[in-house]
């Protein structure tokens, strides 16, 4: 459970830049 | 009683506060039975012999059990102190990382017409552009059609260019001159012809 | 004076759980219940305990200062403190994870989504710029072509009706 919710709260850090990055490139190539 | 998971602290911490609490609870507890132990091992080498170490092992288990409860009382409680005052993140906090979430609130219904929004704009921007590449193949096609009429219309200049050249200034007025007098030599033919067949 | 930090209360009552856990492992008690061995050696027992104490003491500082650099807890707790401090002036409870992270991460990708459709509303208007341009540009080119038409169309009649007259002052001339 612990590992659980340590893994959850990482990806919650993490992910949403991850996911930023791609969408800002998949934008900045349509805008190119 | 619901567990609190404590997952924002989480993601601060990297570990959750139990997890940590529990990580120094068993290092303490691990301690203290390994300095009994080396207790136990000092005395039963001094007193060599002396006493039964069956003995001194009931003395030790009595004062490890003394020691355990008196532990876990004391651990509870800094624990709770520790959960509750440092290893926390109060309510009214929002850690860095979450702040675009209170500065760009929207609900699906919004986010989805925002996507639809930007669909939009692309298809009317892809549809402008054809638009200018269609105006802009005809202002190419213009180009050729006007070069090929103003050269049609030079032709017409130059024609009255060489009529001019060859006295006759507007070529228009010109010709009609020439009818007029053409039709007034044929008035004094016909008069020369109708007076010489008089004279015969 | 400013509240204590993180790290410090945690050092705080760290050492106050230890000075506690010293204080309950008395040597009165240690004697209770080692006392065939205090009966024995009362010094020996002593200076075990006091070596008990001293070591218990030291292990329970080295574990802790083991926790807050396997953690790196001294810089999240001051980290941690500044945060805090930010949002003191604010009562009501802050945004949590709500669970759901497609719903989450909306708010991410909103304010990159919103400069993506200024940079379009503005790429969509120069077009429509240069369209209109193109547009009126075609337009005068048409008015003009239509002009040049015209244009010939009168040369050409003028060339036509007096051609004509020159058919006509042929005629003339040709015997009847």
């Amino acid at each position: 459970f612990d590992e659980l919710i340590v893994e959850t709260a990482t990806r919650r850090k993490q992910w949403p830049k991850k996911i930023l990055v791609h969408a800002i490139q998949a934008m900045k190539a349509e805008q190119e | 009683m619901s567990v609190d998971p404590m997952a924002y602290e989480a993601q601060f911490f990297g570990f959750t506060p139990q997890t940590c609490m529990l990580r120094i609870y068993i290092a303490f507890q691990d301690y203290l039975f390994e300095v009994l132990q080396v207790v136990e091992g000092v005395m039963l080498k001094k007193l060599d012999g002396k006493i039964n170490p069956s003995q001194i092992r009931k003395c030790t288990e009595k004062f490890l059990l003394f020691m355990k409860e008196h532990f876990d009382k004391l651990f509870t409680k800094m624990e709770e102190m520790l959960l509750q005052l440092v290893l926390n993140i109060p309510k009214n906090v929002l850690l860095p990382e979450d702040r675009v979430q209170e500065q760009y609130r929207c609900s699906e219904e919004e986010f989805r017409a925002l996507q639809e929004e930007v669909r939009q704009l692309q298809e009317q921007y892809r549809a402008e552009v054809a638009t200018e590449q269609a105006l802009l193949a005809e202002l190419e096609e213009q180009k050729i059609v006007k070069a090929e009429l103003e050269k049609t219309l030079q032709c017409f200049d130059e024609l009255e260019n060489i009529c001019r050249q060859h006295g006759i200034g507007n070529f228009k007025e010109s010709l009609a001159l020439l009818t007029q007098s053409s039709k007034k030599l044929q008035e004094v033919l016909k008069d020369v012809e109708e007076k010489s067949k008089k004279m015969k | 004076a400013a509240a204590p930090g993180r790290a410090q209360v945690f050092s705080t009552v760290v050492d106050t759980f230890l000075q506690k856990l010293v204080t309950a492992a008395s040597y009165q008690r240690f004697v209770s219940c080692y006392r065939c061995v205090y009966k024995l050696q009362p010094q020996l027992t002593r200076s075990i305990y006091d070596q008990f104490i001293s070591q218990l003491q030291a292990c329970v500082k080295e574990e802790i200062q083991e926790v807050k650099n396997e953690g790196n807890l001294e810089e999240l707790f001051s980290s941690l403190d500044k945060i805090v401090e930010e949002a003191k002036d604010r009562e009501e409870p802050a945004w949590r994870p709500s669970g759901i992270p497609e719903q989450d991460v909306r708010s991410d990708l909103l304010p990159y989504l919103l400069q993506h459709r200024a940079h379009l509303r503005r790429a969509l208007r120069d077009r429509e710029q240069r369209s209109s341009a193109a547009a009126e540009a075609v337009l005068a080119g048409r008015d003009r072509i239509a002009e040049l038409q015209q244009l010939i169309q009168a040369r050409q009649q003028a060339w036509q009706a007096s051609s004509k007259e020159q058919r006509e002052l042929i005629m003339t001339f040709q015997e009847p």
